[in-house]
């Protein structure tokens, strides 16, 4: 034994590269396959998911999407030689379907990299808003619609997830939660509510109600054009402009204000949107998924594909109070992969913003993709997604939460008017 | 990339589309 395990040669020789990836895929199917739960709750309430689904599924969860994103990313964003810019983009558009024609810059030269044409904007009046309660959010493909039963959304047929996965629970401790105060007067109160103290409570120096025409409070007021608001409107205008209402204590100031859009503007806006919400949900703050007796919670979701036009746009009336950003992973979210994958928008990096729009609770939830795993909000300068994590602190359910009660002394949140841009979707 | 929507709303909401369509920025997505 010893001689032959002195003498033998020792031969050396490439191993074929699937079996490496058969070898990972079997080890990720073994550790997923263990935790076969396919929700747990974690130990400090936090909803944690587990990969699940076919075969191909296992081998998307071993590679390093998040890295391979950000290489993509990385790619895209070298600059082009102004000679081939016009060439490589209206290939780029050919093989997408990108229409060149409702650019607002239809120079294509003027596009530095691939990244800044994904990033591109509309010319004015390219996208009319519709005259409805809700509107399309972006230009897709409607993937799935519904109701919420219980608390489980369906991804697609037969697959579902959990509500309180995807938009996170409040913690049991408190932590992260900003702050979202009820209104103050519950609402068999509102009808009763001076419009003193209706304005002492929104510490502004006018009353919401009066704002909107002199509605009685109980009643969502019913906007109209020729709503007359107070003749001296104008004058509190002008006073709140001089001297906007003082910051209550201990409010943090959101990097969300819009402090360089002229005040005037700002309040006219915030009015705006006041109106659409009416007096009751321009009031009832953190109001939550619950839904009010006789409504129902429902969904919607919408598949962008990489050709096109990857900018946001508010689906409606609303108010942002938070957002909640989930660090997950970056599974493609092709129609494909939707029905297959399960917990597919819970298990992806997400940001989910929280408010409240005419009928109680809105939320909007923009989900990241490999090639698409960026996502900016044009009111959270804070707002960072896909940077690099390590893989162990990568806990589905996770997530950071941001207040944007500063945005809005009126409403405790961000105004949005329907069709209003919100931001987009970035290469990489 | 994907947005979904999660909104509370009378029961008598109706969806104006269709799985599969294709929708733009804008456009009406369903009435009360």
């Amino acid at each position: 034994v010893a001689d032959a395990w002195r003498s033998t040669p020792t031969k050396w020789y490439p191993l074929p590269w699937f079996v490496g990836a058969c070898l990972l895929v079997f080890l990720q199917y073994r550790r997923n396959v263990k935790a076969n739960k396919e929700v747990e709750v974690g130990e400090d309430g936090e909803h944690v998911v587990k990969l699940r689904g076919p075969w191909q599924v296992h081998i998307l969860g071993a590679l390093p999407l998040r890295n391979m994103s950000r290489l993509w990313g990385y790619l895209n964003s070298l600059e082009l030689p102004v000679w081939f810019r016009p060439i490589g983009l209206r290939l780029y558009a050919y093989a997408f379907g990108c229409n060149l024609d409702e650019l607002e810059e239809p120079d294509l030269r003027s596009y530095p990299s691939l990244g800044d044409f994904f990033y591109r904007s509309l010319k004015p009046g390219a996208r009319p808003i519709a005259d409805a309660p809700l509107v399309s959010p972006a230009d897709g493909t409607v993937l799935h619609f519904g109701m919420v039963q219980g608390s489980r959304v369906e991804q697609v047929k037969g697959l579902t997830y959990s509500l309180d996965a995807l938009l996170g629970v409040e913690r049991p401790d408190g932590s992260g939660r900003g702050r979202s105060a009820r209104v103050e007067f519950p609402e068999r109160e509102l009808a009763a509510v001076s419009d003193e103290e209706f304005a002492n409570v929104n510490g502004i120096e006018y009353s919401l109600s009066q704002l909107l025409g002199g509605s009685s409070p109980s009643t969502p007021s019913t906007p109209t054009e020729t709503t007359p608001l107070r003749n001296d409107f104008p004058a509190d205008l002008e006073a709140y402009q001089r001297h906007p209402p003082p910051k209550r204590s201990g409010e943090r100031v959101d990097a969300s204000v819009e402090s360089e859009q002229p005040m005037q503007e700002t309040v006219a806006e915030h009015v705006t949107v006041a109106r659409e919400l009416g007096v009751r949900a321009a009031l009832d703050r953190g109001h939550g998924l619950k839904p009010r007796p006789g409504n129902a919670l429902f969904f919607t979701v919408i598949y962008l594909a990489p050709g096109d036009y990857h900018r946001f746009h508010s689906p409606a009336a609303w108010v942002v109070e938070k957002r909640r950003h989930f660090t997950g992973e970056l599974f493609s979210v092709s129609p494909y992969i939707a029905r297959r994958l399960e917990n597919l928008f819970v298990l992806n990096e997400r940001v989910a913003l929280l408010g409240r729009w005419r009928y109680g609770a809105f939320s909007m939830i923009p989900v990241g993709a490999t090639n698409v795993g960026s996502i900016k909000i044009n009111f959270d300068k804070e707002l960072r997604t896909n940077v690099r994590v390590r893989r162990g602190e990568l806990r589905p359910g996770m997530y950071e939460e941001a207040v944007y009660d500063g945005a809005s002394q009126l409403l405790h949140g961000q105004p949005l008017k329907a069709g209003q841009e919100m931001g987009g979707f970035c290469l990489g | 990339s994907t947005i979904v929507l999660v909104f509370e709303a009378p029961a008598s909401f109706e969806f104006g589309l269709k799985a599969g369509q294709k929708v733009k920025v804008g456009e009406r997505m369903g009435s009360v």
